[in-house]
């Protein structure tokens, strides 16, 4: 039976002073890389939620490099009259308001939650520069073509309860519904 | 007025419109109000050519500390919008932040993406940003033990023994895996982290957070290899960029441990998201 035995041996490998603290040889650092990816597909692969339908992490709606603002979902063209179902889960026991921010490709977008009331939601434009710096190399590591890279952060403030989930949804607007940020520029001479 | 401002909720950030740099830390509803600085600089490490103790992945040992100025026009970009405002700064070509500003949040997130560090002068690096401010701390600072309670750290000195300073910088440096503060008769600074760093406050009124190193020698003490990690795509190899992110809130004295506890807790914790996809409005809510 599937279970998340590889991820627990994996976190309890990392627990060495070495991981901890990064002073491990190199070829150390990749097993545990290895193990962590091993154990975290493990438990991520629709193995242990079987009862879980509509909202299974399956391969095409994964999206575990978020962090480095690449999310196959988020990017959809949403212009054919599909939606984007976003469920957040808050692991704390209290409520919690935070910011969602997921990249889209698309400024016709508008956030509506659970009830269809649709929500205050800013775009905020990928700029060439942080983009260039961090994803450029990451991108072509993965192998994904520099024209699928998306155009904008889309951010709308998420309230979930404790312990619990709430959904939104994202879907193409007539029109930018969003607030689009203002965007300013200020150059400086640099100080010597 | 050659100042920018920041935020569009209770806390502002003030920026010289001149130098394209924080100046000012401003909260209106807890009045809480700092003149404040933030910069990278990077100690040099040092290769034993003296001493036979390099700097390594273990003995941190450091050789100069220097300030890492902005190359050529600083250019300061400010997205301003009804939940959140940025604030992006490109220090040099391998030093990138963004300051965000939330409406509903009471400190700064600064998320900054340094590297590959450069070694062509053959010398290791250890990159850190400090933020200044005019707080008088006494040598004093905290940091948490391994995420639980925040223990006092005095400068220089050790409660259980007599402390014979010979490294002024490493001496004092902790581990960081939740965060560090420091407190005046008025205020309290608090930095908390989304990943471990090392810390320290080697000047009064001022905190430092290590964010990357990459250093040149093996300190000889088992690892057996420099801490220069690299990353090849076809043939062609390059030292490791990294990001994160630190939150930086000022409180009146008193104030702060709340916040530390709580959001501590949540960027540990942070919201899950799954994604689907559904044809037209057929959503039903649940």
């Amino acid at each position: 039976r599937p279970n998340t035995d590889s991820l627990a041996d994996a976190l309890a490998i990392a627990q060495h002073h070495d991981a901890v603290s990064g002073t491990e040889k190199q070829h150390v650092a990749d097993d545990y890389a290895k193990r962590l990816s091993i154990g975290y597909n493990e438990s991520r692969d629709q193995k242990l939620a079987a009862i879980v339908h509509q909202l299974s992490f399956n391969r095409q709606i994964k999206c575990p490099l978020l962090n480095i603002s690449y999310c196959p979902p988020s990017e959809a063209d949403l212009s054919n009259g599909k939606s984007l179902v976003i469920v957040v889960y808050n692991s704390l026991g209290w409520k919690r308001e935070d910011i969602i921010k997921i990249p889209v490709v698309s400024a016709n977008v508008t956030v509506r939650d659970f009830t269809g009331k649709e929500i205050e939601s800013q775009l905020l434009p990928l700029l060439n520069a942080s983009v260039g710096i961090r994803n450029d190399h990451v991108r072509a590591y993965l192998g994904i073509s520099p024209s699928v890279t998306p155009s904008y952060w889309l951010t709308f403030s998420a309230t979930v309860p404790p312990l619990g989930f709430s959904t939104y949804i994202v879907s193409s607007a007539t029109q930018t519904a969003t607030s689009s940020a203002r965007r300013t520029v200020y150059k400086s001479e640099a100080s010597q | 007025n050659d100042t920018i401002e920041v935020g569009p909720g209770n806390l502002k950030l003030i920026y010289s419109g001149n130098k394209g740099k924080l100046t000012q830390y401003f909260n209106s509803r807890s009045s809480v109000k700092e003149s404040i600085e933030q910069s990278f600089s990077y100690y040099a490490g040092d290769d034993g050519s003296v001493d036979k103790q390099a700097d390594g992945a273990y003995i941190f040992r450091p050789n100069g500390t220097y300030p890492i100025q902005s190359e050529g026009q600083d250019h300061l970009t400010v997205l301003r919008g009804p939940l959140l405002d940025e604030v992006h700064q490109r220090i040099n070509s391998w030093i990138y932040q963004v300051t965000r500003v939330y409406k509903e949040k009471e400190h700064a997130e600064i998320e900054f993406t340094v590297g590959p560090i450069p070694i062509g002068d053959g010398i290791g690096k250890e990159i850190v940003t400090k933020i200044t401010t005019s707080m008088e701390t006494n040598k004093t600072f905290y940091t948490d033990s391994n995420g639980r309670d925040f223990i006092e750290r005095i400068r220089d000195y050790r409660k259980d023994w007599d402390l014979q300073v010979n490294q002024p910088v490493a001496g004092n440096y902790y581990p960081i895996n939740l965060g560090i503060y420091a407190k005046d008769n008025n205020t309290e600074m608090s930095v908390l982290v989304d990943r471990s760093v090392g810390g320290s406050s080697i000047v009064d009124g001022q905190l430092e957070l290590m964010v990357h190193r990459r250093l040149l020698h093996d300190d000889d003490r088992g690892v057996e290899e420099p801490l220069n990690e690299t990353v090849c795509i076809q043939d062609v190899c390059k030292g490791l960029t990294i990001t994160g992110k630190y939150y930086l809130r000022l409180d009146p004295l008193g104030e702060g441990a709340k916040w530390r506890r709580s959001f501590g807790q949540e960027i540990y914790s942070p919201f899950l998201l799954a994604f689907t996809e559904q044809e037209g409005d057929t959503w039903t809510s649940s």
